[in-house]
């Protein structure tokens, strides 16, 4: 049996909304140290992976592996339902049909239950190997937000050139270009806007403007993104959660 | 002209 309480439901929410635009049906792997998800976007250029350890839960078990294949768009109907400030907890029996969803008000005597009807999502697992990555880039998750959106709206693509203590971020477009280069800097007071920049060979790489805009999506999820980049690799863009992560693996584009 | 990559390409099936 799986039983997991969330003291808010406003990570799960968050975590939802950040890949319910991406992938349609998700398998949620339970077991004892937590829930993972894999999946792929309908259009096979972006990985996401999922990591909610036992330790992001108030309480949590799950006595054996359980796997509930959910279709997003209904999750989010009613997890959408639920105060973000409730108590929210997720209950399924070991072959289970449905997963039920309860949440609690804290402040009143309010209890509201959901039952979630299960599929069977043929899901294909893909090994992710530890990937050797040429430069990382720690920055404010909400500045790589506005890039990502302010380059969009010049072109379909976007390109990252990192070079020595900077990363700039490139877009050439039909009606113009645009550019916006930032810098390492430690901000020792708040360091959740300070941008870490770690380089071990220059990178240039270019991605679809539309799949940087699904990433950023999880933007609510941590005050921080992680950018990891090897040359002609998938780029790795990943948001902590209290314990665990949600990662982002996004196929580059290339010259024909 | 720019190609996009698949992601399963980079990754073992398992």
């Amino acid at each position: 049996m799986l039983e997991g309480k969330f003291d808010e439901a406003s990570l799960l929410k968050k975590v939802i909304d950040a890949m319910k635009d991406s992938v349609k049906l998700c398998n949620f792997n339970c077991t004892e140290n937590g829930i993972s998800v894999q999946a792929i976007d309908d259009s096979r250029v972006l990985l996401i992976s999922l990591l909610i350890e036992a330790g992001s839960f108030e309480d949590y078990r799950c006595d054996r592996n359980i796997v509930l294949g959910l279709e997003m768009e209904s999750l989010n109907k009613i997890i959408k339902n639920g105060n973000a400030s409730d108590m929210l907890t997720l209950v399924a029996e070991d072959s289970p049909d449905a997963l039920n969803l309860i949440f609690e008000d804290k402040r009143r005597d309010r209890i509201a239950e959901y039952s979630l009807k299960l599929m069977d999502i043929d899901q294909d697992f893909l090994k992710i190997e530890d990937m050797k990555f040429d430069a990382v880039v720690n920055m404010p998750s909400a500045e790589f937000a506005k890039i990502c959106r302010d380059m969009k709206t010049l072109s379909e693509s976007l390109q990252i050139i990192i070079t020595k203590d900077s990363v700039k971020f490139n877009s050439e477009g039909d009606f113009g270009s645009g550019s916006v280069v930032i810098k390492s800097f430690t901000d020792l007071e708040k360091t959740e806007e300070s941008v870490r920049i770690t380089l071990e060979k220059p990178i240039n790489l270019t991605f679809g403007a539309k799949y940087l805009n699904d990433i950023i999506k999880s933007t609510p999820l941590a005050s921080q993104v992680t950018i990891k980049l090897c040359d002609k690799q998938p780029a790795l863009f990943e948001y902590q959660l209290p314990s665990g992560y949600l990662r982002f693996y996004l196929a580059p584009k290339f010259e024909d | 002209k720019e190609k996009q990559a698949g992601i399963e390409s980079f990754f073992f099936s398992g």
